[in-house]
Formats: structure tokens, sequence, C-alpha cells
């Protein structure tokens, strides 16, 4: 990324790479005594689920955390049986994750109080359809660590949309603000605003740029809360899609047809225009028609 | 209709001769098959579930289908056709009239992993057509 300046060097992978287990790439054998000096970002690298190689058409590994999310999200959203829960409530049929094909770590120039690292994020998205229109866009956190007791940290998120052409980045003109609590295991950022006018656009990637900057108690963190501060170095992005293909589940509530019948005088004729019964039965029938 | 045969002797049995009323078996109904997704080698790229019922039709359609399984009108003609007239024209089938959708947690190529809702995986009614 020849416009990152700062000696920022991007962790790109090639698809064969990607499919080696990744302490492999980031350690060879005979380097396992400096394991133990490298800094907790390496660490938490090296911690995740080592990605199994490819074999005979079996699909690379997904993150084990962003894997451990939608299997949640399964049991929420699906019976036993696999079959969609007539209690939902939510308009999508689809939700896709997204960990970052590659990552840009920016040096923390200028700190300022609570200053703590501004991250490039590159996610492909080739796998969005044009049929699958956006609802909601979140970047998903994953803490490792829970706290006991009731902890919870400010912090500020600037999200920048970096385009190819420099002069058409897109920054969030108000950055956004909010409380962590660290009981859950989850964090997660609502930025559909910034993604939703890319996304409609059919783009195959998206790069952004994250910028936090965490307070607890309007003091910067200590190094307890280091666990914390790994954890937002690699969010995951979370696409809610309506799929409009034949073949994906439409509720009858996400049919505007259906909506518009909902609510139209056939429907209601007693109520809303005062019919009397036998002009109801017509109704009644006409709407058995429909 | 003639297919009751006049024999001067009484039914031996009782009950055998009512069952000659009553629904006659094996008829059109739905049947279970749990399929793991491991003997299509699916559970390759699906991560949930490992396997699901997605029901099937079978069996034998009676005469009379408007009332028990919504058969249009035109299944009772064409059954009669196939009955008396032509044998060569098809009886009526038993097949699925109604489905429910079934969610899958699925890999994709570029390890992204997508929740999707797929209508009609399951059937959940038969009927004869």
């Amino acid at each position: 990324n020849s416009r990152d300046e700062g000696g920022s060097q991007p962790l790109l992978v090639s698809d064969r790479e990607a499919a080696e287990p990744l302490s492999m790439l980031l350690f060879p054998p005979d380097a396992k005594s400096s394991h133990a000096v490298l800094s907790p970002l390496f660490k938490v690298l090296t911690g995740h689920s080592h990605q199994e190689e490819n074999d005979g058409g079996q699909r690379p590994q997904p993150d084990s955390r962003a894997l451990s999310y939608m299997k949640r999200l399964y049991k929420m959203y699906a019976t036993k049986e696999g079959i969609p829960k007539a209690n939902k409530s939510h308009l999508y049929n689809t939700v896709r994750l997204f960990t970052p094909r590659a990552e840009c770590k920016h040096p923390a120039e200028g700190q300022v109080k609570g200053d703590l690292h501004s991250v490039d994020l590159l996610f492909n998205l080739d796998c969005v359809t044009a049929l699958e229109h956006l609802f909601k866009s979140v970047l998903l956190y994953s803490l490792d660590k829970s706290v006991s007791k009731s902890s919870a940290i400010t912090c500020t998120c600037n999200l920048i949309v970096k385009e190819h052409d420099p002069s058409n980045q897109v920054c969030s003109s108000v950055p956004h603000t909010m409380t962590v609590e660290l009981k859950r295991r989850w964090v997660e950022i609502d930025v559909t605003s910034f993604l939703q006018p890319l996304i409609a656009s059919h783009k195959r990637s998206i790069h952004i740029a994250v910028n936090f900057t965490c307070l607890k108690d309007n003091e910067p963190l200590d190094s307890k809360w280091d666990f914390f501060n790994m954890a937002l170095v690699s969010p995951s992005l979370l696409l809610y899609l309506n799929d409009t293909s034949e073949q994906a589940y439409h509720r009858r509530d996400m049919n505007p047809i259906w909506s518009d019948l909902k609510n139209s005088p056939l429907m209601n004729p007693s109520e809303k225009t005062g019919k009397e019964p036998i002009q109801d039965e017509r109704a009644s029938r006409h709407r058995r028609d429909e | 209709d003639g297919k009751v045969k006049n024999t001067s002797a009484p039914p031996y049995n009782l009950s055998q001769f009512y069952q000659q009323f009553l629904f006659p078996q094996n008829e059109c109904e739905l049947q279970n098959f749990w399929l793991k997704f491991s003997q299509l080698k699916w559970d390759r790229w699906i991560i949930a579930p490992h396997g699901y019922n997605p029901h099937y039709c079978k069996g034998e359609c009676p005469r009379v289908v408007g009332h028990r399984y919504g058969s249009p009108v035109h299944t009772m003609v064409q059954n009669i056709i196939y009955e008396k007239l032509d044998s060569s024209v098809p009886k009526p089938s038993c097949v699925p009239a109604e489905y429910s959708p079934l969610s899958i947690l699925k890999l994709e190529s570029d390890r992204s992993v997508a929740y999707k809702e797929y209508e009609n995986m399951i059937a959940t009614k038969c009927t004869c057509r």
C-alpha cells in the first residue's frame, strides 16, 4: 500500500499459503525458542487454530473464533432439525462472516491520550452475489478473556473507507463512540452507513482503516488490558443480507405484496369500512380467491 | 361396483369383511429419510446441520383423492381414464405438495462462513397428482 506511510508492512498471503498452518509462516521450525520473547501481537496471531491443508477438495478452514460465532448464530436462528425459527423478527435470510485477507498496522505516531493504533483491513467480498441486498454490516471483535466483575471501557472508533483513488476516500464524519462491556465475549460495531454504498455497487473487495481510542475511567488502558488491545487488531466483517434469489427462503413478511395485502381494507373490512355482513362475506370470498 | 364377489358363503372373518371398506394399505403418505451430509460428501462445505430429514412421498393414490389429498378434479378424471379406458395413461402419483425451508451453515471457498435459509428443502405434505 504505497499510500501508507510510516513503514507499515501489509501481511498478504497467497491462497496456497493461506492453507498452511499460520505458525509455519511466521516461525520456521528452528525458531521456536524466539516465540517466548515475541510481542503479544504475534502470540495472538499464533493462537489462531491451525488451518488444514487442502485435501482432495476440502476447503480451507475458517478462523476458529469466526466459526464459533456463526455456530452460535445458527443455534439462535434455526431449530435442531435445521428449520428457520418462526419467531425470528429480522428480515434477512443470509448472514456472511468474513475474516480480513490483509491487515496493515500503523505505528502509533503522535500518540495522544488513550490512542491505540490504526489498522487497515482488506475484505474480499466475492461471495456476495448481486441478488443479496444489504440490511446491516457489523465489525465483530472477539474477546478471548472475559472480566469477572463488571468493567466498561469507552472507545472512540474512526473508520475510513479507502478507495483506489485517494481523492475518493470516504471518512467518517462523526466518530463512532461506544462503551464496551467486557462481560460480553463479542463486541459489535455497526458500520452499515459506511459500507452500504460499496456493497450496493457490488464491490469485490473493500478496504477500510479503523482507528480506536480507548479509555477506562478517563485514563489510557494499562498493560493489564493487553488482551483487549489485541482483540481490536483483527475484527471480522458480518454482513446481514436478504437473498432475493428463488432458492432463498422468503418469509411472508419479507414479501412487500404480502404486507400490502395485510394492511389493505380487504383484510379488515368490518373495521375499516364498516360494511354490512353480506358484503363482508363477499370480501371474505374475494380474500380467499386472492 | 362388481369388485365384491358374490358368494353364497358368508365371510369367514368378519374383521376381514369390514377391512375391505377401510382405507387401503400403502396409501400415499409422507415417509422419513434421515440424510447425513457425509453420505453425499457435502459435509466438506456444510458445517451445520450434519444432516436432516427431507421426507419423501410414497404410496398408492386412491380413487377419491380430492378430499384427503386436496387434489384437483383432473387427478380423479385421469385416474378413471387409467382404470377404465386406457392404462397407458399414467395413474396419479404420490408427490410432495408442500415444503418447508432449511437453514444451513456453509463454508465458502474463500474461508468465509455463511448462514443461509433455502426454500423448499423439506417435504411436509403429500398429494396425488
